[in-house]
């Protein structure tokens, strides 16, 4: 189960879009599910960089174009996991 | 609203007016430009992926989406404009309007796969609740002056701080075994409450595996959301299968209907097997519709259920 600790381990954190978000407007729950596996897992052919290469503010540029913002993001030893303004 | 990125996978969840599709032209001129990476592409510049998934349940109010979301057969001619050989399904009734879209390329197999994947535990179990329960719905609505303990370090925030009670309030991080008690597997979370309302959370379960929620509390459009991609019968060695989970995310949110899809790629498993039969051990609901997909190297099963009156 979580413990508080997980409050203070982000590795991102935008204070600012979290203090100044408001979902009175919110009305459409249902949601848009993308799923890209770009090479088989266990990938055994390309190595060199990966996705999780891919900067920070590359991903805020790319989300972007979605209409979202990134609220905060953790990692872990095998994924990056963003939660996002919308 | 979500995104996990992984070594060569993402998956990106949004909820609300969003325009997911419209990453991809610069998600691939980053990637091409950032990582060097040389894409397969077919004679017409199709992506030749190793798998692209893409599905949406109806939206509530589909005139409010914005462009080529307002309905499927534009998102999937644009998303035939990205892939090369993509199939489009719509599973559940369409008289209802609230049936379930899918999306799904053929998978790629001039990529040679390591051994071990062939036995992937890959599976996807996703649930998408409406007409929540009013008092559960409640726990989710935060109101504007909600006080909460005054964030204590430089890096906490209100938004992260309600989340976080959210979280423990509704027991939503103890939808899994993980106690320290019965895993030694790692769990790491990161929740957020809106103002007024609503929650987001993301859960990771050693190190590889995440489950997402998103929950619109609203009355007259309450919706939570539940996607896992946890194998649970392996993670928990046999000590709960998806009916464990699904109980526990039922009891969290009651909702009046709910659909539910899995996927894998051994219908063979156990998971795969108990879920057949899932809506038996569900006496509250009904069964409206039950439909199994053989998708090429995946198994879709589809459920949607409703509460008896």
């Amino acid at each position: 189960t979580v413990t508080i600790k997980e409050l203070t381990n982000h590795s991102y954190i935008d204070h600012e879009l979290s203090a100044s978000l408001d979902s009175t407007d919110a009305f459409e729950g249902p949601e848009k599910l993308l799923e890209i596996w770009f090479f088989p897992p266990n990938n055994a052919v390309s190595a060199g960089k990966t996705l999780r290469d891919i900067a920070m503010d590359r991903w805020i540029e790319i989300l972007k174009l979605v209409k979202c913002e990134v609220l905060s993001m953790k990692k872990t030893k095998e994924l990056d996991a963003f939660l996002l303004s919308e | 609203s979500s995104l996990f990125v992984f070594d060569y996978k993402l998956t990106l969840k949004t909820c609300g007016t969003t325009t997911t599709l419209f990453c991809l032209d610069k998600l691939f001129q980053t990637i091409e430009q950032e990582l060097s990476w040389n894409l397969h592409k077919t004679p017409d510049g199709k992506y030749k992926l190793f798998k692209v998934f893409y599905s949406r349940r109806c939206f509530l109010f589909p005139c409010k989406q914005a462009a080529i979301h307002q309905n499927w057969a534009d998102e999937v001619d644009y998303l035939n404009r990205f892939f090369d050989n993509g199939k489009s399904y719509s599973v559940g009734r369409n008289d209802k309007s609230n049936h379930w879209n899918l999306y799904v390329t053929e998978t790629d197999h001039s990529v040679p796969q390591a051994k071990e994947c062939i036995e992937d535990d890959d599976e996807t179990f996703e649930v998408l609740m409406t007409e929540l329960d009013p008092d559960c719905a409640n726990k989710f609505v935060c109101g504007p002056d909600t006080s909460t303990s005054a964030p204590a370090e430089p890096n906490e925030d209100k938004g992260h701080n309600l989340g976080y009670e959210m979280t423990k309030k509704t027991k939503l991080d103890e939808i899994y075994l993980n106690s320290s008690q019965d895993s030694n597997l790692s769990f790491h979370h990161d929740a957020f409450a809106f103002t007024p309302c609503g929650y987001s959370s993301n859960m990771v379960l050693d190190e590889k595996y995440y489950y997402t929620l998103h929950v619109t509390p609203e009355k007259g459009w309450s919706y939570a959301s539940f996607e896992s991609n946890i194998p649970v019968f392996d993670i928990s060695q046999g000590k709960q299968d998806n009916l464990n989970v699904l109980l526990h995310i039922l009891n969290v949110f009651q909702p009046r209907e709910f659909s539910m899809t899995f996927f894998t790629k051994n219908f063979k498993s156990k998971s795969f097997q108990k879920i057949l039969t899932i809506n038996e051990s569900l006496p509250e609901y009904t069964k409206l519709d039950k439909i199994i997909y053989d998708l090429d190297d995946y198994h879709l099963f589809y459920m949607k259920l409703q509460k008896k009156i």
